[in-house]
């Protein structure tokens, strides 16, 4: 007959121990203990009859797909095994074990006395099956273990393998690299990736695989375990995988999918690519005179944008509005957003008046454009002008007419006191 | 002016005369800046009678009882080069005193400013006390000897006296002569200034710059031209600071 055990721990001994045990008897013992746990079994006292592999009498230790060990005699042999001091110990948490002696007992053999207790199993140290070992972090405790992953990755419902969060990575730049997660380091398993470039209408993506390309693949099915996928439109490229990088992609398209699957095992390094946007070409821009385009570039394209200024001393004049700086871009359709504006010269306008004094032009054209001069004076010899200057103002660029000594500010002409035109005879003695 | 001579057109283009709406000049006054008239603070008020001696707003001329008449050599005749400006403002000193004529100072602010040429100048404030011994022109359409007033404008080049000297001569009628105060005039009397010329400038030459400055204005004196009697005038040095809080000025 059969006896169920469930305890972590316990005594089993043959039929009449201490005293000889039966013929012709055979009892089962069937040990469960929790999941995560073994069983040890070791015996205290072992007297059973002997026989050659032992036919007669025997105990058989077995777990559901393995006999672990069959004893009897009382000394281990060339061809009967006791226990002796030894441990047996269950690979998982069942254990049976089987006494049977047969029809004869002569020399009343006492049979045998044993112990079992329940073992915790390290599960991160003996797990070899990678199938169901722990990604990253592996961590025993009595009864069981949990996984656990590396910093900025997520355990994964199988409690096992480490997954990134990677389903909202977004591109608006023009340019960009994406790569599997932690490449170059081998990407995580069980994670659906997802990578959106998105950019304005008018933008055209092209992608460039670079590196290493390493993706788990099959040598007959077209990537079943891991692969990559890309989609822009109604237009799609892959799925890919393996160790050779498809050739440039141009979607022609302003919006790109990228989608990276991995299941739950592999080692592979991944893959990394760099895309570019460009649109369409605009025309080739002359600068204005006494102007300049920044940047300078052979080529532009959708998008681009750029800077039109003038020179020292010139202002960009639009629509009769003047502007230090104009700025035009380049349209979807490969038009500008705007002619080039011209450069007008910085004109101070005519100066202002001078209470008690009078300005003149060197020049005879009395030009008040940029680095033109006039000269401020005071009505000699009534007034002086009050601080030690020329009274020489020059057009600045930025259309002010500016004093060294003054800066903006324009000279006072203050009275000049006690020197009469007239002065007495000289009366004095 | 008594004992002075006429003085030459155009050598004194900063007096200012000071007239009634009928011309007729009652003081003098000094140009200094473009649109500021230096003159005595007892020009701008009504004679105080002896009983109640403060002084009241309403006893103070307002802007529109007088004129400014700059470029004037004639003092009833017009001239060719006057200009006549009416007054915009008038500020007295604030300690002027109307009994003892201490800090006997005003500033009238024009309403518009002269032109200025040849026979119409500011005159310089004075940029440090004056020195010992210094000779001074005073000028004014005032009385001469026996009440007479002049065609034209007069002066006289007077010697400055020593502030206690002045002091002393003033003791015995009871009269303080204070620090704001500067006396000029010989010992024996003579030349002086009298009544008509207050408020008139006191000039004297710097010589390294050839330039006039304003000493004093005319202000107070024990009858005109006495022994004994020198002229006091309101020292400008004194309270320049105020004439250029008030006006701004510089030179």
């Amino acid at each position: 007959h059969a006896v169920e055990l469930n305890d972590m721990f316990g005594q089993i001994q043959s039929p009449g121990y201490p005293d000889s045990y039966p013929s012709d008897s055979e009892v089962t013992w069937n040990i469960t203990v929790p999941e995560g746990f073994r069983i040890k079994l070791y015996f205290m006292h072992f007297n059973l009859e002997s026989s050659y592999l032992c036919e007669y009498d025997y105990v058989k230790v077995e777990t559901e797909y393995q006999v672990l060990a069959t004893f009897c005699g009382q000394e281990t042999t060339d061809t009967e095994q006791t226990p002796g001091q030894e441990v047996v110990l269950s690979p998982g948490s069942f254990m049976s074990i089987t006494f049977r002696s047969d029809f004869s007992n002569e020399e009343r053999f006492t049979g045998f006395d044993a112990h079992y207790m329940a073992v915790d199993v390290d599960e991160c140290t003996e797990r070899e099956d990678e199938e169901l070992s722990c990604d990253h972090y592996c961590h025993n405790y009595i009864g069981g273990y949990y996984c656990s992953c590396r910093f900025g990755y997520i355990l994964h419902t199988d409690n096992r393998t480490c997954r990134v969060e990677c389903s909202d990575n977004l591109f608006t730049q023009r340019t960009g690299v994406i790569t599997s997660p932690d490449f170059p380091n081998p990407y995580p398993k069980s994670s659906e990736c997802f990578y959106t470039i998105q950019l304005e209408e008018g933008f055209m993506v092209s992608l460039q695989f670079e590196d290493v390309f390493d993706i788990e693949d099959h040598p007959e099915v077209t990537c079943p375990y891991d692969y990559i996928k890309i989609k822009a439109g109604p237009k799609v490229w892959g799925p890919f995988c393996g160790e050779k990088a498809p050739e440039q992609i141009n979607t022609q398209s302003h919006s790109v999918q990228i989608m990276f699957h991995s299941d739950n095992s592999g080692e592979n390094q991944g893959w990394r690519l760099s895309y570019r946007a460009t649109g369409n070409e605009c025309p080739e821009l002359q600068p204005p005179i006494h102007g300049k385009i920044e940047p300078s570039q052979a080529k532009y394209s959708f998008k681009d944008q750029v800077l039109i200024s003038c020179d020292t001393g010139y202002k960009v004049l639009k629509d009769d509005v003047e502007m230090d700086t104009f700025q035009i871009e380049c349209l979807k359709d490969g038009t500008w957003s705007n002619k080039i504006p011209t450069c007008k010269i910085a004109d101070c306008g005519a100066p202002a008046e001078l209470e008690h004094g009078l300005v003149t032009f060197p020049t005879r054209n009395k030009l008040t454009t940029y680095k033109s001069e006039i000269r401020y004076s005071c009505q000699q010899p009534y007034y002086k002008m009050l601080h030690n200057t020329t009274g020489v103002y020059t057009c600045s660029a930025q259309g002010v007419w500016m004093n060294e000594v003054l800066g903006r500010s324009r000279p006072t002409c203050l009275p000049v006191c006690g020197i009469p035109k007239f002065s007495r005879k000289l009366i004095a003695r | 002016i008594i004992n002075g001579r006429p003085a030459q057109r155009g050598t004194t283009p900063w007096i200012a005369m000071l007239s009634h709406p009928n011309r007729l000049p009652f003081c003098g006054g000094s140009l200094v800046g473009s649109n500021w008239v230096v003159t005595a603070a007892h020009c701008l008020h009504q004679s105080l009678d002896s009983e109640d001696s403060s002084l009241h707003d309403s006893d103070l001329l307002s802007p529109s009882d007088f004129q400014i008449i700059m470029g004037k050599h004639w003092r009833v005749r017009s001239d060719e080069n006057e200009q006549q400006l009416s007054v915009k403002h008038i500020f007295l000193h604030p300690q002027y005193d109307p009994n003892t004529f201490e800090n006997d100072l005003a500033l009238v602010e024009l309403a518009e400013s002269p032109v200025l040429n040849d026979f119409v100048m500011p005159i310089c404030l004075p940029e440090g006390p004056l020195h010992e011994g210094a000779v001074v022109i005073v000028s004014g359409w005032g009385k001469q000897f026996f009440q007479r007033f002049p065609e034209t404008l007069m002066e006289i080049e007077i010697p400055i006296v020593d502030h206690d000297i002045c002091q002393k001569a003033y003791a015995p009628l009871k009269k303080k002569v204070t620090r704001d105060m500067i006396c000029a005039g010989e010992k024996e009397g003579g030349k002086d200034a009298c009544s008509g010329d207050s408020g008139g400038p006191m000039v004297t030459l710097d010589i390294e710059k050839g330039q006039w400055y304003l000493v004093g204005t005319v202000s107070w004196g024990e009858d005109c031209g006495k022994k004994d009697r020198y002229g006091v005038y309101s020292y400008i040095y004194h309270n320049k600071d105020w004439i250029v809080r008030v006006t701004g000025m510089r030179n």
